[in-house]
């Protein structure tokens, strides 16, 4: 067990700092034990560094860098042991614009993979579908779903 | 492809019986405030055994049962399936397609079934074991939460790392 | 100090029903003491209840609702209490089109009385300002200021 | 006319003397994530007088000095000026203009002023009491955090609506 832990934590961590690197373009990221000797019990501290930035506590990140920084964990984590699906409920709030982009890139590489299923708002993250729903409520507080394409999405954002 | 169907009736915000169809690549689901589009995700949570109805918004697991509306009466039950391809054989059953059905009555009464035949929550969960399939933290990204492994304490982190070792 | 508390809890409620209607354009809301008869130590509890849909508890609202019925509760206490300013920090992140243009409504109601500073990245949101400051790193890690004017907004928008 | 001038020198990120104009009506911040707009909101929480580091995403006061970058050497001192518009006679005093300052030093002093007069906390936070102007929760809301009463339990919103009282 703990072999298999040592094993995890060490590609894990790999993972992580260069899938931040990418995102960031640059900046650089770690893991670390905050019990080395006790690798049973012991928890995990994230460092972060976006780039041009002095190191300093995860907690002075911005919204929208630590939006990013659990991406590329959560990405690490997927290299580790890949899951067939993975739903994203508005994970793209915070990010602007160029943020987006760099996330989208990312996301691409694993879809060979993965089914992703994502709830969003933003018409950027939109693009990236091959397959579209609406869900609606024209009777008042019933769901119903429809089925859209892509052109379709475009006039329906705008009309919301 | 993997997930090919999902079938959800009186979950939720979900009256009617309601189905999406899956394909291989990125899904995207739009629509406005409260319409109903977390409740999906808290649909799949749900059908893949999740037991905590806090993870499902809710203060009771009865609350996932249609509550009805000004015109509508309240659902008896809710129901959700899932229909998983297997080709791949990546679960451990020699099934090319394998259909999971979890309901729950108003009076408490919760069945599970694999392709229409009544099983128990132990043995969706042994289905899935070591698969990657399941509510791990890291393939379900609820609302709200995606920074929920930076907010984190060093234990609760080490907890989530676990799971994808 | 009790004679107070009543007065501004039965204010506060009046407010919040009357705003919250306004936003959801319809429904009910309320707000409840969870100790009556210990007025000095009870807890306040709030009651949600969008258009169309039965009363249930406010954990299974969705978080564009969630957040409406903030925004509602804040402006109640507003009326109660006003303060001449209100900082807002992207606060329309997970509102649709349809709800930032109610937000925006009800906000202009009070803009005569308090100054408003408000970070967003959504371009409804941004038309409402009189004044424009976009915040840049063209040196790494260094916060640098500039004003802009409606149109440059426009521009530097598409451009971030 | 209300907040007339914010001036930051050594605070978090605004390495250099920065000053935002203020006008009545709406003013609307915007920028690409992680460039220094939440920053601008810890500069206002700071100077009216905030105690608790992590009110300011800080794990300790100090964490609010300008930290350097790798080409510019860390700032000995953080400084933040709000210059008031008091013509409405809204605090209480004879002054049409107020500037409240605060300043932090690496060495751990702390020093605050009213109109370039070193004074203490406690006077800031007389001049302010009962104006509605401070740290409110519902005057100040920060990234996040906006559904923060609605997820509070009964006790926790009890404080906020004290505070309109
Ligand atoms: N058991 C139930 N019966 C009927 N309606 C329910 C039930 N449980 C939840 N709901 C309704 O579902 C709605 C919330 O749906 P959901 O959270 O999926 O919205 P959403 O589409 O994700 O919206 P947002 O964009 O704001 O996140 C609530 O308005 C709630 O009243
Ligand atoms: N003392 C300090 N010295 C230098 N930089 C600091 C200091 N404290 C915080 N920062 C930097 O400020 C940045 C965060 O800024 P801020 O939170 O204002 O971003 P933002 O514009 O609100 O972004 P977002 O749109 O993502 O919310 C971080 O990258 C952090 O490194
Ligand atoms: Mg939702
Ligand atoms: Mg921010």
């Amino acid at each position: 067990c703990l072999r298999l832990f040592k094993d995890a934590f060490s590609e894990i961590r790999h993972n992580f700092i260069e899938i931040f690197r990418r995102l960031f373009g640059g900046g650089s990221a770690d893991l670390s034990l905050t019990e080395p000797d006790n690798l049973m019990e012991s928890g995990i501290e994230i460092i972060a560094q976006p780039p041009g930035k002095k190191l300093s506590h995860i907690s002075l990140l911005s919204g929208g860098e630590r939006v990013l920084t659990a991406i590329a964990l959560m990405f690490a984590l997927f290299l580790r042991k890949p899951s067939p699906f993975c739903v994203l409920d508005e994970i793209d709030a915070s990010l602007d614009d160029a943020n987006i982009e760099l996330f989208k890139a990312l996301l691409m590489e694993f879809v060979p993979d993965v089914h992703f299923i994502i709830v969003t708002h933003n018409k950027r993250t939109m693009m990236m579908g091959t397959t579209f729903y609406g869900i609606t409520m024209e009777e008042p507080g019933v769901s119903k779903v429809i089925s859209l394409q892509l052109d379709e999405i475009e006039s329906k954002i705008s009309l919301d | 492809m993997f997930f090919k169907r999902l079938e959800i009736n009186g979950f939720k915000s979900f009256a009617r019986k309601t189905v999406l169809e899956f394909q291989q690549g990125v899904t995207i689901i739009v629509g406005p405030n409260g319409c109903g589009k977390s409740n999906i995700f808290d649909a799949i949570r749900w059908v893949l055994g999740e037991q905590a109805p806090t993870a499902l918004r809710a203060t009771k697991m009865s609350d996932v049962i249609f509550n009805g509306t000004a015109h509508i009466k309240p659902a008896n039950f809710a129901q959700v399936s899932l229909v998983i391809d297997n080709r791949s054989s990546l679960l451990p059953v020699e099934i090319k397609e394998i259909v999971i059905t979890r309901r729950l009555f108003r009076d408490g009464e919760s069945q599970y079934l694999i392709n229409r035949v009544p099983c128990r929550l132990k043995d969706i969960q042994e289905l899935f074991m070591d698969t990657g399939i399941g509510t791990t933290a890291y393939s379900m990204m609820e609302q709200g939460q995606v920074d929920f492994i930076i907010n984190a304490r060093p234990l609760e982190r080490r907890l989530i790392l676990d799971e994808a070792a």
